[in-house]
């Protein structure tokens, strides 16, 4: 089963 | 007030329908750099990031740093009202709630201006630091569209590998498994038409097709198209605009578990 990461989980808010 | 002038009006049309059905509302940021958007799809699977430099704009005044919350469907609506030959001008004054835009046909016989209402959009920017990437492959922009769309006929993902073989777009589906191989060629006549891959680390990562076909909605916009690629990072699928800047379009993969 493939699981869709999010963006955020790369890059922080800033 | 902030006012840019901008001859090649169909530039700003063709980046709304490039962005427009990714992204809701966003904030377009004004400064003395230039006119910039950064904005997340509603799932936050997807980023755009937008930059159009002050220096290719015919005319360009940002007395002081202005953030407008645009819903980005009804400035598509607007700007397609424009011609394609026109000229158009964008101008907010401080301290109110509405942008103007304003077409001028190349003759001036015709004079459009439109106002639109700013929106207060509580949106989340995020830090993307500069990155060192596995393999960066170059190809004709159109080429690439034409895969996305063909392969999403047959799957819903794509594999994208570069090994010294070149660059792999692989899906799979009910009805079976396709595979589209592009070589590095660098001997066309035109630039436009080559592909370059530069490799470090072979790479291969899976995305939503969905989102592919809808970064290419930004193929008007450049002839070729560069595809970012690292094992732990977001693809950047990135459109130069001529002179001004870019759109970047940042994905995030899908893992097995």
């Amino acid at each position: 089963r493939s699981v869709q990461l999010s963006i955020k989980e790369f890059y922080r808010s800033s | 007030m902030f006012e840019l002038r901008l001859e090649q009006g169909s530039l700003l049309k063709k980046v709304m329908e490039a962005i427009k059905d990714l992204v809701n509302d966003a904030n377009f940021d004004c400064s003395a750099t230039g006119f910039s958007m950064q904005a997340m799809d509603s799932s936050h699977v997807a980023l755009v990031a937008l930059l159009l430099r002050s220096e290719g704009f015919e005319h360009y005044r940002c007395d002081r740093n202005i953030s407008m919350g645009i819903n980005l469907a009804n400035m598509a609506k607007i700007l397609k009202c424009a011609g394609n030959d026109d000229i158009v001008t964008v101008k907010a004054d401080d301290g109110t709630d509405s942008v103007t835009f304003m077409f001028e046909s190349p003759t001036q016989d015709k004079i459009s201006d439109f106002e639109l209402k700013l929106m207060d959009i509580d949106s989340e920017h995020l830090g993307i630091p500069e990155a060192e990437y596995d393999a960066i492959v170059r190809m004709p922009s159109a080429e690439f569209a034409r895969i996305c769309k063909d392969l999403s006929s047959i799957g819903d993902t794509v594999v994208i590998s570069v090994t010294k073989e070149g660059v792999k777009f692989s899906t799979r589906g009910d009805i079976g498994t396709a595979n589209i191989v592009c070589r590095q060629n660098t001997s066309v006549d035109k630039p436009e038409e080559a592909t370059i891959i530069e490799m470090k680390e072979m790479v291969s990562l899976t995305f939503a097709l969905r989102y592919m076909n809808s970064f290419a909605k930004a193929t008007p916009l450049a002839s070729q198209v560069t595809i970012s690629l690292s094992s732990d990072l977001p693809v950047v699928v990135e459109y130069k605009i001529a002179e001004m800047g870019y759109i970047r379009f940042y994905l995030a993969p899908k893992i097995e578990e």
